[in-house]
């Protein structure tokens, strides 16, 4: 464990949270995707399936606890949630986020560490990682302004990817034989994608004015 | 060794 890591870890947590935040205090999804959060919630699952047969460190196995019930709840909350469900922007969220499981099912057969069950789920987990910010992305062009919460919690969940991206460096130069390409590769496009949204949301910052993403 | 097969990252 080093500290790019475990910042980007906790970065990572506290998008969680601040979502959560929002949904719990303001009874609204508003400006939130719901394809974004099931796809997210399908990236744990694929991603932990090691969950009960590898135990790696409390940590490991806490966190990963709560990045799937979080990500669970975050979904039934705006499918199921009475008041939450209502503020849910159906008509804007209309990303086809099945092309995008589908894809990178098909990466994952192609492309792995090792042609076993786990190893394809693994490497499913990561492709789908990167692009699952893609219809959350889209839903906030179209709906124009971002209210702040969304907007951080856009923020702190491109953040920790970025963090992770120091973590695999600090790796490569301090261990031997550190090969985790397809982590990486991912990994960077995952944060690009954030390239035009941190852009316009440093510009809010700096101007301290309300982040408005052309349309 | 083991912790190169094991995805010790979250």
């Amino acid at each position: 464990m080093n500290i790019f890591r475990f910042a980007g870890d906790m970065t990572h947590l506290i998008s969680v949270l601040v979502l959560l935040l929002k949904i719990y205090a303001t009874k609204s999804c508003s400006g939130i995707s719901l394809k974004t959060q099931e796809l997210y919630a399908l990236v744990f699952l694929a991603r932990y399936l090691d969950l009960f047969t590898d135990f790696i460190s409390v940590y490991n196995t806490v966190m990963k606890i709560v990045f799937i019930m979080s990500s669970l709840s975050i979904v039934w909350c705006m499918r199921m949630h009475p008041m939450v469900r209502r503020s849910y922007d159906k008509e804007l969220d209309t990303f086809r986020h099945y092309f995008l499981i589908a894809g990178c099912l098909l990466g994952a057969l192609l492309v792995h560490e090792k042609f076993t069950f786990q190893e394809i789920f693994w490497a499913f987990s990561l492709y789908l990682e990167a692009v699952a910010i893609l219809p959350q992305l889209v839903l906030l062009q179209r709906s124009g302004n971002v209210d702040n919460l969304t907007g951080q919690y856009v923020f702190f969940l491109g953040a920790y990817r970025a963090l992770y991206i120091l973590n695999w460096i600090y790796r490569y130069f301090t261990e031997k034989h550190f090969g985790r390409w397809i982590s990486c590769i991912s990994g960077l496009v995952q944060t690009a994608l954030y390239g035009d949204f941190f852009y316009y949301y440093f510009i809010s910052w700096k101007n301290n004015a309300k982040l408005q993403l052309p349309a | 060794d083991s912790d190169d097969e094991q995805h010790d990252e979250l």
